[in-house]
């Protein structure tokens, strides 16, 4: 142990591990994290060469491999609590983005809150089986947070009980999800719906995009990756052309919006229930910068009290970089926003859960507020987490900008949470708007 | 905003809007309303960020009206507007954020943990009231004199809370397999696995780099 880092902690007013109780919601969910995390960290499957020095096909072809073995060891070993599942997955991609994250953070939330009892039954156990791998195709090449002006089509055929969709134009490429350009094997596709020569706005459609087993793209999909990011390495962002698709009747979600065998569309009973997988996301994005920001700020605070540089007064050793004003300036009131995140975070989640609960039971009067918070929050907490993460890089001096610190790729793997989910600025509005309404 | 200022209730983060068309109907004399914040007190932080939040609501409300009477469309006051409307936004997400802080530490028992994270509380509040001063003096609830006060007590906090930052941030419990950063290691021993790192990159897989002999080797011999 560092001597330094030693004296530090010798010198704490506080039991380190109470705060860290508080921080997980209870001793005995530290100590079934604790447990989950051995798993990963104890098994030799999990030890692979470092990404930083990995292509990036390599890494995606790591990725997906991690992300199999994954799902495999978490059956062995009965992990279904969500949260436990969290517990896992965060070990063991460490900062870094899962190959098959949409399918679990977007595919199945969408399938739970957007099915029909149904459809759930022959989705979800294809879906939890893996035969079907599944991506949220929202965003086109053309149009990213304004969802009214998305162009794909979804026109019903009642003599054949068919939609057929489209990519009318090049803007309506879908393009962004993540997954969709090789892992996916089923997208769900927001889409405008034609019915009886009227659009009824964008809805919900599960579109297969590869064949199950051979993974070959299926007639009318033109479908591939959109090349290398700032950051997600880990990740097959992809593009998906549809050109004359058919899809069953049966394939539009239909737990709120309906549309009859014979062309007859049923209005939900509030049009914001499309997007509700978008502001489950968001709601959760809140507690993934308490994260980023957390991990940045140990990082940094760890190594300003290893680092010693210059002097405070002539003659004297070099002191901790952390015994400079500018320093605990630029790194603690960051400290106290992963603090102030975290429980944010926390309440965000049980919002959520709360009022999704409530509309589940029928009443949407908290709807609105759910959207205005969750996405002014969202904006609000990425936005400081991304630029409190470039001031942790800068504080470690020129190390930050190694890979070896961790911190670009935290960095690059969290910023496009400002954008992705909805621009922060265009969330601004909503809640503004809200604000107004209030 | 709307719905408040007409006398309706609203309820949840928003209730605060409330108070807003209270304050409105019923006058106080100016002498005796004291909204300067106490720097000090971060029960008096909170009513701060809660006060400038109407203000900016409100102003934002304000400058969509005056747009409309310009005899524009919704669609163009709005616009127009949208500045005052992000920094409104902006206000009431940060009033949020300090409000569930602080209500978090009600729920801590242990005397030691919560005089730790309520000067973190303390730190995030004032820290937001250093960089948005425009917002508090423009609402009233700062003194230009004041100024002095935060940058002073923003250091007394980080003296404060310097000793213990180190626990501070253990107690987040990130393992070093999820960090996965070698200046952020537990054991603190970041040179010597700096230097095993380095010596892993693949540049280093031959002493000399193929790309010697193909162009500068050549390139050498021409010159």
């Amino acid at each position: 142990m560092n001597p330094d880092l030693r004296k530090e902690r010798e010198a704490a007013t506080f039991n380190t591990e109470l705060l860290t109780h508080i921080l997980d919601g209870g001793s005995e969910r530290t100590r079934r994290r604790r447990e989950i995390e051995s798993l990963v960290i104890g098994d030799p499957d999990f030890c692979h060469e470092d990404a930083n020095f990995l292509s990036r096909s390599e890494r995606y072809e790591a990725a997906v491999k991690k992300s199999a073995l994954m799902i495999m060891k978490m059956r062995e070993y009965g992990i279904s609590d969500p949260d436990e599942i969290y517990y896992y997955k965060c070990i063991a991609n460490g900062s870094h983005p899962e190959a098959i994250g949409l399918h679990f953070v977007m595919f199945l939330p969408t399938l739970k809150s957007l099915c029909t009892p149904a459809q759930m039954d022959k989705w979800l156990p294809l879906a939890l089986s893996f035969q079907v791998i599944g991506t949220y195709a929202q965003t086109e090449m053309g149009h990213g947070t304004h969802i009214r002006a998305l162009e794909t089509t979804a026109t019903f055929d009642p003599a054949t009980q068919e939609f057929v969709l489209n990519s009318p134009t090049v803007s309506s490429i879908k393009w962004w999800p993540g997954g969709l350009g090789k892992t996916s094997n089923h997208a769900i596709v927001l889409a405008q719906l034609y019915t009886q020569g009227q659009c009824h706005g964008l809805h919900a459609f599960i579109v297969p995009i590869r064949a199950m087993g051979t993974h070959e793209p299926l007639p009318g999909v033109v479908v591939g990756d959109i090349g290398p990011k700032f950051g997600f390495d880990e990740i097959d962002n992809g593009f998906l052309k549809l050109e004359n698709v058919r899809i069953p009747r049966e394939n539009m979600l239909m737990k709120y919006a309906k549309v009859e065998p014979d062309g007859r569309y049923i209005k939900p009973p509030s049009d914001k229930l499309t997007y509700g997988t978008m502001v489950f996301i968001r709601s959760m994005v809140v507690g993934e910068s308490a994260k980023a920001i957390s991990k940045a700020c140990t990082i940094a605070i760890r190594y300003s009290t290893v680092r010693r540089q210059s002097e405070l007064r002539p003659g004297e050793p070099e002191p901790q970089i952390l015994d400079y004003q500018t320093q605990q300036f630029k790194l603690l009131p960051l400290l106290a926003t992963a603090y102030a995140f975290h429980f944010v975070g926390q309440y965000m989640r049980q919002t959520y859960l709360r009022i999704t609960g409530d509309i589940n039971l029928g009443d949407f009067s908290e709807l609105p507020e759910l959207h205005a918070l969750s996405a002014g929050l969202k904006a609000f907490t990425t936005w400081v987490a991304s630029a409190g993460i470039e001031v942790c890089r800068m504080s470690c001096g020129g190390h930050g900008y190694s890979h070896c610190s961790s911190l670009p790729g935290i960095y690059v793997n969290f910023t496009p949470t400002c954008t992705y989910e909805g621009e922060n600025t265009v969330m601004m509005l909503q809640t503004a708007r809200y604000l107004l309404k209030s | 905003y709307t719905q408040a200022s007409a006398g309706q209730k609203v309820s949840g983060m928003v209730s605060y809007l409330n108070e807003m068309s209270q304050q409105r109907l019923q006058p106080q004399q100016v002498s005796a309303r004291s909204t300067s914040v106490n720097l000090k007190d971060l029960s008096s932080l909170v009513e701060a960020y809660k006060i400038r939040a109407s203000k900016l609501v409100e102003l934002a409300a304000k400058s969509l009206q005056t747009e409309l009477q310009l005899m524009k469309t919704k669609e163009d006051a709005w616009n127009h507007c949208s500045i005052d409307l992000v920094r409104a936004s902006d206000a009431h997400c940060h009033f949020v954020i300090v409000k569930l802080f602080c209500s978090k530490l009600a729920e801590v028992e242990d005397t030691a943990v919560h005089s730790a994270l309520y000067s973190l509380a303390h730190l995030y509040a004032l820290h937001g009231v250093y960089q948005n001063t425009g917002d508090f003096l423009q609402a009233g609830l700062l003194t230009v004199p004041q100024l002095t006060q935060v940058t002073q007590q923003l250091k007394e906090l980080l003296s404060q809370i310097r000793p213990n930052s180190v626990a501070l941030v253990d107690a987040f419990d990130y393992r070093d397999e999820m960090l996965n950063s070698v200046l952020g290691r537990y054991d603190g021993n970041v040179y010597d696995n700096m230097f095993e790192w380095a010596r892993k990159s693949p540049l280093n897989q031959t002493e000399v780099h193929n790309s010697f002999y193909k162009y500068l080797k050549p390139l050498q011999s021409k010159l």
